[in-house]
């Protein structure tokens, strides 16, 4: 069933996302 | 005094009097006092920076959210310690070469023209 | 504590009960968890007459049994708006992001399991729960009703009010008409 969602990546349990120092830039000179 | 404000931060910050501890991804605390005309200044010491870890520091209005970095929106203005960069409305641009790092004094001030 | 004093024992014995209770649940939630992972079999992915793929019951299930947990990335809230944005840019179909509390978000988009492919129905017949195990917050679809085998496992998204609506598919005679 992951050929039906893109790159899909299974999970056995929840993951906590590690954010990025830029995760909330929209753009970076 | 000036301090670390007990409630206008993000609940997940450690705060207590002029100091303040982040964690993990950014999240913002405003200070206790606020300026809405004038040219005011205020300098911070950047006491401890762990691997790979980075500060952004600068101006909020009220509105801006403290589930991000100063200078996300159009409510704030940021200055990170990587690369020096300014921010505002989420957008980096270059702005002091090299950026800040641990040990260094920081001073950010304002001015807000008082006739306008 | 301090109104521990004011409440007359009646109450603090009744509030002691539901503290149990409470506590009783969560270990017995914790508990039935655990056992959720060696009963996905109950459950198997098809075709769905809804939307696309759907879960199917490949047995009868009791009301209110633990089917699946949702399973994703744990976001912060403004890092879920960021992603929305993103995935609506990148043209990515209906999100999987599944609202936790004010403060968190599961995004099942690109890493996670198949619970991502329950679809909703306005008469459904599970619903999701957001349990607290070992101070983690994690959200379990559950039976409503008796569920027989081959029927497809939905639940309500409980989607917030919006402008831009989302056809609802979901047949049902109750159907709201949109998702959101």
């Amino acid at each position: 069933w992951s050929a039906f969602a893109p790159e899909f990546q299974e999970l056995e349990e929840n993951e906590k996302y590690v954010e990025k120092e830029g995760e909330f830039d929209m753009e970076d000179e | 005094t000036v301090i670390v404000s007990p409630n206008d931060r993000a609940y997940q910050l450690h705060a207590s009097g002029q100091k303040i501890t982040g964690f993990e991804g950014y999240a913002m605390a405003r200070a206790s006092h606020g300026v809405s005309k004038g040219t005011w200044y205020f300098e911070v010491n950047f006491d401890d920076q762990p691997e790979e870890s980075h500060i952004r520091i600068g101006w909020s209005q009220t509105h801006a959210a403290l589930q991000a970095c100063v200078g996300y929106s159009k409510f704030s203005y940021g200055w990170r310690s990587k690369h020096g960069t300014k921010f505002h409305e989420a957008k980096g641009k270059k702005y002091h070469f090299g950026g800040f790092k641990q040990g260094d004094t920081l001073g950010c001030l304002i001015h807000l023209p008082v006739d306008k | 504590a301090m109104r521990h004093q004011h409440l007359a024992n009646k109450d603090m014995r009744l509030l002691q009960r539901r503290l149990l209770t409470s506590l009783g649940d969560a270990s017995n939630d914790f508990f039935k968890i655990n056992q959720l992972k060696f009963r996905k079999k109950m459950i198997k992915f098809a075709r769905s007459r809804i939307h696309g793929w759907g879960l199917y019951a490949m047995e009868t299930i009791a009301q209110d049994e633990m089917i699946v947990e949702y399973i994703g990335q744990t976001i912060r809230s403004l890092v879920a708006d960021e992603r929305e944005k993103a995935y609506e840019r990148r043209g990515i179909g209906s999100s999987y992001l599944f609202r936790i509390d004010e403060n968190s978000v599961i995004d099942a988009t690109k890493r996670g399991n198949f619970a991502r492919f329950i679809n909703h129905s306005c008469q459904p017949n599970c619903y999701a729960k957001v349990l607290t195990i070992e101070g983690e917050k994690r959200i379990v679809i559950y039976s409503r009703s008796v569920i027989n085998k081959g029927e497809e496992i939905t639940y309500d998204y409980k989607f917030p009010i919006e402008d831009d609506k989302i056809d609802c598919l979901c047949g049902a005679k109750a159907c709201r008409g949109y998702l959101n």
